[in-house]
């Protein structure tokens, strides 16, 4: 039985942005 | 038409959190997240509000959806499947229709709604 980590569920969003 | 979603969002599927436990899918809480991102080394939860949501141009099945992301309030767009699930804080599993995610996928589904504040990742601050 295949086993996925968490954070393949939740979208990624807001790339490359910071301070 | 067949759905091209991940497989990781049909009903029963095993999913682990960072400390290692094992929940299905379906089980998942808004606490299951955060506490999985609170040990996480890279990355962090963020609440990104859902702003608009409208009709891909593109295609009949898909939706696109406008999110305010994090503090910083920054607009993104993402063009999902109609049935594509986003885990809304508190509430759990929405999506646009969620009549289809429930019939693709198995996964109970509430309606994604412009206001409601759905669970997304970034990278933590390096500082």
């Amino acid at each position: 039985v295949p086993v996925f980590p968490w954070h393949s569920l939740v979208p990624f969003l807001e790339p490359s942005q910071s301070g | 038409a067949p759905s091209s979603l991940p497989p990781y969002f049909i009903k029963g599927s095993i999913i682990q959190l960072a400390d290692g436990e094992l929940k299905r899918v379906e089980d998942l809480r808004t606490e299951d997240f955060i506490q999985s991102a609170e040990i996480s080394s890279e990355l962090k939860i963020d609440s990104s509000t859902v702003e608009r949501i409208e009709g891909s141009q593109t295609s009949a099945n898909f939706a696109v959806v406008q999110f305010s992301v994090g503090e910083h309030r920054s607009q993104v767009s993402v063009e999902v499947l109609l049935e594509y699930p986003f885990f809304v804080f508190g509430q759990g599993w929405s999506s646009c229709c969620p009549d289809r995610t429930t019939q693709l996928l198995e996964l109970p589904c509430s309606k994604l709604s412009v206001g409601d504040v759905c669970i997304s990742l970034t990278l933590k601050n390096l500082k």
